[in-house]
């Protein structure tokens, strides 16, 4: 563990944390993407397949079930809670985000480390994951005004693979055949998708003005 | 072992 992987972890637990209070202090998810909720759960549910099988640190797998547990109790909300699921753009969260699924499964069929059901799974959770904000992106541009946290909930979600990248380069540097392009190549990609909204969450915050992206 | 420091991440 080293500080930017640790940093990482804390600004991911710190997104996820604001959507929850968002969506159970004032209860509304208005601007939150559900598809984007959706991918993240099978993100989590195909990265963790190994959590009773392989035992890393209790760190570890007590962040594994927060990641779940969170992403799950996201989505039942949106869909299931009578006074969050009347706050859901339903018109407006219309990405096809199935069709995000498909490409990232063949890819991971055809690009990966190892070719086991487990890495497969997680190389195809790693290429998902990177595009698994798109919804919510193309969300932000339809609704142009977006409230604060859910402002929040996305610059956090953008700055944890961020911090990750850093962590690849410290443990690139220190330790010796530390190499995994595939887990690089997705992140950086990830992080990439984040670059305008960064830009125009900076100006906001610069201005001190809402946070509008462009049309 | 490559195995188990790329799982050591979240």
């Amino acid at each position: 563990m080293n500080i930017f992987r640790l940093a990482g972890d804390m600004t991911h637990l710190a997104s996820v944390l604001v959507l929850l209070l968002k969506i159970h202090t004032i209860k509304s998810c208005a601007g939150v993407s559900l598809k984007t909720q959706e991918l993240y759960v099978i993100v989590f549910a195909t990265r963790y397949l190994d959590i009773f099988t392989s035992f890393v640190s209790i760190y570890n797998s007590l962040m594994k079930l927060i990641f779940l547990g969170s992403s799950f109790s996201i989505v039942w909300y949106m869909r299931y809670h009578k006074a969050v699921h009347r706050t859901y753009d339903r018109e407006q969260d219309t990405f096809r985000h199935w069709f995000l699924m498909l490409p990232c499964i063949l890819l991971a069929l055809l690009i990966h480390e190892k070719f086991t059901f487990f890495e497969v799974m997680w190389t195809f959770s790693l290429y998902l994951e990177a595009v698994a904000i798109l919804p919510q992106l193309v969300l932000l541009q339809r609704t142009r005004n977006i409230d604060n946290l859910t402002g929040q909930y996305i610059f956090l979600l953008g700055g944890y693979r961020g911090f990750y990248i850093l962590n690849w380069i410290y443990r690139y540097f220190t330790e010796p055949h530390y190499v995994h392009w595939i887990t690089w190549i997705s992140g950086l990609v990830q992080t990439l998708l984040y670059a305008d909204f960064f830009y125009y969450y900076f100006l906001s915050w610069k201005n001190n003005k809402k946070l509008q992206l462009p049309a | 072992s490559p195995e188990t420091d790329s799982k050591d991440e979240l």
